[in-house]
């Protein structure tokens, strides 16, 4: 399960920001604008999203915090998501899994797991072990809770080969 | 591989079927494989069928926006029921429920807790009231988004989140 | 006809900078002309363009649900000034919209009501209390839709509607 | 404007009912799948609409009530729209005017203005004559709000030269 999420200077949380997961239910709320949607774009960023477009953007860079009235923009964008592994249901041997991913204004891109650097790929095969892939159906975006029925039937297939 | 496909099809049918009448209170609802032009398993699309309580088969295209999301939920749901997955983020999937629905939809996401993390957000009260855990994220500062830990009463009447519980 | 465009153009342009700010409580949007290839202006396309109140100037696909509503329904009302439409029926347009924002949404929408009528169809209490009159629509015999009138207090928590008051 | 809207037969308003439209802001409320937006589509449906798909059918008969488990379908569907025309804003000497569609099993259809046999065009004339057209933007459909946003360039061109 998750157990947190940090944020730094990605879209608009210009500050680090952390954010711990409970288990059970957790509501996340707050006014039009606040940046909620901004987290599961950021979780589905740290996961290894490859497409600008699913995270509302044109370029990847777009996720960079861009400036405020009160703060220039920020060179760099990092998300680390740290996962409890006591389970170990995902496949490195670890009690917490952290993954890390970063951009920076000029495009240039890292990618850690547990501090070492790695390949997007191998963050992204990680989770695809445990079915979390950023297609499929763990995260549900705003609007788009009745795309199961919006899609065709050969697209809605595909959405259960990669649950088979 | 066409065996696996067929099998947790079957699966998430008999999940889903199951779980249609929880968040619906009754009704019918199936998967079906489509017939497809060269007769191969792998090859053909998937079609969902639905009937609410109470109401005639008819095409899907006639539900409402409720009925929709519900559907939806149902199919979700069963997926993760053959494949459990640890957690689960829901952006504002609870936009097109009345309040009778909100309370299904979380009663039957409370079956999933024990395998399944939900992060749920939203602006009903009625979803924030059944949560575990209310986190806010406001904008007090022009631009720039902030996390505070919330609890139900403070959030005011207007959504906006009382800042004495700024962690 | 060109010269009718551009002038029609430029009056709801001049109503959408101001629909927005009132519904925004600040900020900027504006109405543009792409650039055509053969120069006509009635090939041309029309591009939005907005910024929140707060906010810097950013593409609109990042905007929030929220913000994408307001910005459709200045859009939308702008229209409506410059060319008056004696009705308007809004399905569940409060869906992605927080409370402070449905109250502003319903005073500019009260500032239209001497051209105006409108019917909103909410699930949203604050729509409900903000509004003229309450019409209830019901299903108690299965499948088939009566309609009742209503008063606010009959409206229950889980949107239930006491039939109490049955027309 | 309106002031009041009877369906017969109308999907799931299988018995006659009558809505009386005030001035002002009417909510109308109501569990999900009670029936409210086929209220929207029963207006649409009298104005003139020529689109099954755009009533969330696939043909044209889809509207006509098509039973329940306490009453078998109906045959017809009819909607008529009250409106009132004391400012004479549509172009009809006449201080009411009532518009009629009906459609039979059969694919029959028949218009009634002012319980005078007319041609679907002429009722769509009148009301594109005050701008109500079934695809502009007196009616925001559920899930819609958003289609000028959503809509391409040119797209929202067209939308623009309906209103002026
Ligand atoms: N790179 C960026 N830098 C700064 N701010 C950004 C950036 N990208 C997006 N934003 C801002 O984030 C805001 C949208 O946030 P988000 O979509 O998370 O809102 P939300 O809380 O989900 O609101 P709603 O309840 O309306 O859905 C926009 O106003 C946008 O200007
Ligand atoms: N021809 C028909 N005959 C009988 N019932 C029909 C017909 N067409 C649609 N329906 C029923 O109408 C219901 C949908 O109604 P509607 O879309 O108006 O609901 P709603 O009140 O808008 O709900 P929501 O709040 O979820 O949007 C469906 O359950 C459907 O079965
Ligand atoms: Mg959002
Ligand atoms: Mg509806």
């Amino acid at each position: 399960m998750l157990k947190a999420l940090e944020l730094n200077g990605f879209k608009s949380f210009a500050d680090r920001t952390r954010l711990e997961f409970p288990s059970g239910i957790t509501a996340v709320v707050g006014p039009n604008g606040s940046g909620k949607s901004n987290v599961v774009d950021a979780i589905k960023w740290v996961l290894g999203s490859q497409s600008a477009k699913a995270l509302r953007g044109s370029e990847m860079t777009d996720v960079i915090f861009s400036g405020s009235r009160s703060r220039k923009q920020a060179n760099a964008a990092e998300v680390t998501l740290s996962f409890d592994n006591s389970a170990r249901i995902l496949d490195v041997d670890d009690e917490v899994v952290h993954v890390t991913r970063r951009v920076l204004r000029s495009g240039e891109a890292e990618y850690l797991l547990n501090r070492e650097v790695c390949r997007l790929r191998d963050i992204r095969e990680i989770f695809a072990g445990i079915g979390v892939t950023t297609g499929a159906y763990s995260i549900i975006e705003q609007g788009k809770v009745d795309a199961l029925l919006q899609s065709s039937p050969k697209e809605r297939r595909l959405i259960f080969e990669e649950a088979a | 591989s066409r065996d696996i496909f067929v099998q947790t099809l079957n699966l998430v049918r008999g999940h889903f079927q199951e779980l249609y009448r929880s968040l619906f209170g009754g009704g019918e609802a199936d998967i079906i494989m489509e017939e497809s032009e060269t007769d191969d398993v792998l090859e053909c699309g998937i079609e969902i069928v639905a009937r609410p309580p109470g109401k005639q088969p008819r095409s899907m295209s006639l539900l409402s926006g409720g009925e929709r999301t519900m559907t939806c939920v149902a199919l979700l749901l069963a997926i993760f029921r053959s494949r459990p997955t640890p957690f689960c983020v829901l952006d504002e999937v609870d936009a097109a429920l009345d309040e009778a629905n909100i309370d299904r939809f979380v009663d039957v996401l409370r079956e999933f807790m024990s395998s399944t993390q939900f992060i749920v957000i939203t602006h009903s009260k009625r979803t924030m009231s059944c949560s575990d855990t209310l986190y806010g994220i406001t904008m007090q500062e022009s631009g720039i988004s902030k996390h505070v830990s919330v609890r139900f009463e403070d959030v005011s009447a207007d959504g906006q989140i009382r800042q004495s519980v700024q962690s």
